[in-house]
């Protein structure tokens, strides 16, 4: 079999044990619905503290990987900010793809809840339902991702931003060249069958962004209604391109 | 108030704890 490029290797040795996330996030939850009638959150909220947790755990994947680790921090900050809901999205995606269903979508704790579930909630719900099922239907329409194009692709998220907007053209231009390189090299020796996957697989990414910066947008409306809770790492980031 | 993303910084430079 023809040998994985170095660079998709490497993405693949820092990827976040699934079973600690999963945990952590749980716990988290499970310690929100411990809470006062008053405080417990409603099932909205509690997405928004599942996405808050899954923040944490991207940032802390995106500090140990490579090239990203090299930079300062006020690059790393630019960069995050500039991808973290294309993470989010991308990461639910891909979790969308593996569970392989239709009707219902898996959570990062694992839960599986059923579309029609996501339909039953209080309006206005249509933008969820919306969001969610286009995220499916993504997820469905790339039926072929394995998990070396994932990491790759996560990676090309992570450095989507033009290198003009950070001090370090230098490393984020290598950066993006070599996991390009990565990608296609990869593609083409592993799917020849495959016409022109690598591209297919960059504007399949086009339409996941799409999908996050609607999806922020969706949010940020929610937030100004009072619906997001406050103080956490989901609402500064949703904040740190809107003054 | 502009929204500096001080805890974004602060997850980016704290050092870990093992």
């Amino acid at each position: 079999p023809p040998d994985i490029p170095e660079v998709i290797l490497k993405l693949l040795q820092l990827e976040p044990d699934e079973a600690q996330v999963k945990a952590r996030i749980l716990a988290c939850l499970q310690q929100e619905q411990g809470k006062g009638r008053h405080e417990k959150l409603s099932t909205f909220g509690l997405m928004c503290k599942m996405a808050d947790q899954t923040l944490f755990s991207i940032v802390e994947w995106a500090r140990s990987c490579i090239f990203f680790k090299e930079l300062e921090v006020g690059d790393q900050m630019k960069l995050l900010q500039n991808c973290w809901s294309e993470l989010l999205v991308f990461d639910h995606i891909y979790r969308q793809l593996q569970h392989g269903k239709e009707h219902s979508v898996l959570l990062v704790t694992g839960q599986e809840v059923d579309m029609s579930t996501i339909a039953a909630q209080p309006a206005p719900s249509s933008n969820t339902l919306c969001c969610v099922r286009r995220s499916v239907v993504l997820a469905l329409t790339r039926s072929r991702l394995d998990r070396h194009e994932f990491v790759c692709l996560k990676f090309l998220i992570l450095f989507s931003l033009d290198v003009k907007y950070l001090e370090n053209h230098t490393l984020a231009k290598d950066a993006q060249e070599k996991a390009n390189a990565a990608l296609l090299e990869y593609t083409v020796c592993h799917y020849p069958h495959s016409t022109d996957k690598f591209r297919q697989l960059l504007l399949w990414l086009a339409e996941v962004r799409a999908l996050s910066m609607q999806a922020e947008e969706y949010l940020y409306h929610k937030h100004l209604s009072g619906e997001v809770p406050c103080n956490n790492l989901l609402i500064e980031m949703l904040h740190a391109k809107r003054t | 108030k502009k929204n500096n993303n001080a805890l974004l910084r602060y997850l980016l430079d704290k050092d870990d704890t093992k």
